[in-house]
């Protein structure tokens, strides 16, 4: 039944499809979904995300990217961004791309899940290597909607060390396998500050990551610190991982 | 007609209602609200707090609370947190403090103003200096339904120095004033970090508060720097205020 609800998506069999999801807004899940798209891209990858944050949108901005979508066929065509000298790609859909009518349309509509249904069945996404769904943060429909839209996609949680970050990020993990989804792994962001003295700042608290990934039995895949330059770089729109190698998350 | 909306609630006409808003969620939204209850009771005044965040709230853990509302007359009683030498409390209402039936009954109504409704009138808060309502993150019914049942009350944005925040704050004060909600502030949270040495890290970038201030039109009220003790203290149910000088916000 799973499969037959999975059948109508537009994304490819072999794409591998991950779910970047968080308990709590501000955990940078929007940073660590356009930063891991663009460490897989600078591989020479065709990487997709697909932004269904729906009502607070950040990964347009984050890539600096600002256009209408067109439409072939009846289906939607990516905003497609080329990475690095290898040849590599970032197709992005957003709520923030679509023109005033379609918006309208969906505000109507008023279902997440119904956006989400159409980001996926009625995008021309291609033969992609990833597709990176940056989910709205919290638990309910949304998840459960992508477990029954895209059963094989993968979560991935992104927390802070904060305990307070760790609890409500144990409800989402909780919520996505009541769905069925699998979760791949916790990705630990706003890690320790060090200063350029080389003294190391908690300002988060530590532990939360890897808490979360005992409490909720998934590894702990990457603990990114706190750096301006992710900040900075997603108010240029322009990916930290671009400009160096800071970030660990190309290692998943 | 708005006076006649707001005649049902159960809040004193002398309390000073202000609202705690931000737009993108992880801001410090909850932290200020708590942090300037406690510098509030800390001079003696009586301070509500209505956690209004239904779907995340943070207030309980971050104030240690956690026990069930009583109910007398038909009216819920707030937990009651004396606070400092001079007579002051914080009385608090969330949905992390009802019980199994009334959360389903919430759930059933699954509207988020009927959640606030059912605070404002239901409840017994007696004569209290402030009321703080701590908002949902984000823009809509909530804000919209704030200011037909509650008219008077102030909203204050809580923001980043981070670009990205100002541009969904600016969204959130926008939606406010539309539906005649007075913005009274706003509050630049998790400005620069200072180390050890006395070097300033703007771990989020910078001027946000400002620039906000300076777009909506409203006053920027205080710049609460980023500091380890904040986040500890939620974490451990006891805000920074209470042990030290460190923010600001009192000044409100
Ligand atoms: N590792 C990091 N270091 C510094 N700033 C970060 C980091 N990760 C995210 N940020 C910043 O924190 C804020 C929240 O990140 P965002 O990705 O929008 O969170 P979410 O999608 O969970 O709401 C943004 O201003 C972002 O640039
Ligand atoms: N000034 C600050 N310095 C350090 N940490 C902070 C500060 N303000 C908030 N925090 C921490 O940031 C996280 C998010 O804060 P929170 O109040 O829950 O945000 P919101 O209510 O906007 O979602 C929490 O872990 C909190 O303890």
């Amino acid at each position: 039944k799973a499969r037959e609800a999975a059948a109508p998506t537009a994304v490819h069999p072999s794409t591998r499809a991950l779910a970047i999801a968080s308990g709590k807004g501000g955990v940078g899940k929007s940073s660590v979904t356009v930063n891991l798209a663009a460490a897989l891209a600078l591989r020479g990858l065709q990487v997709g995300i697909l932004d269904a944050d729906i009502w607070g949108f950040s990964v347009p901005r984050m890539l600096g990217l600002d256009a209408r979508l067109e439409a072939k066929a009846g289906k939607m065509i990516p905003l497609r961004l080329p990475v690095g000298p290898h040849g590599g790609r970032i197709d992005v859909v957003s709520m923030g791309f679509l023109s005033g009518e379609d918006e309208a349309v969906m505000w109507r509509g008023l279902m997440l899940n119904r956006a989400v249904q159409h980001f996926l069945e009625d995008v021309d996404w291609g033969e992609l290597d990833y597709l990176l769904i940056d989910m709205p943060p919290g638990t309910g429909d949304v998840q459960m909607g992508l477990a029954r839209m895209l059963p094989r996609a993968d979560m991935i949680i992104v927390t802070t060390p904060a305990l307070a970050a760790q609890k409500v990020a144990a409800r989402a993990a909780d919520m996505a396998r009541r769905g069925y989804l699998r979760v791949a792994g916790v990705i630990e962001n706003m890690s320790a500050f060090e200063c350029d003295h080389g003294v190391s700042y908690p300002l988060f608290g530590s532990g939360g990551g890897q808490r979360l990934a005992d409490e909720i039995g998934a590894p702990l895949l990457a603990r990114i610190p706190l750096d301006p330059a992710v900040a900075a770089g997603g108010d240029a729109g322009r990916p930290a991982v671009l400009a160096g190698p800071h970030d660990s998350p190309a290692g998943t």
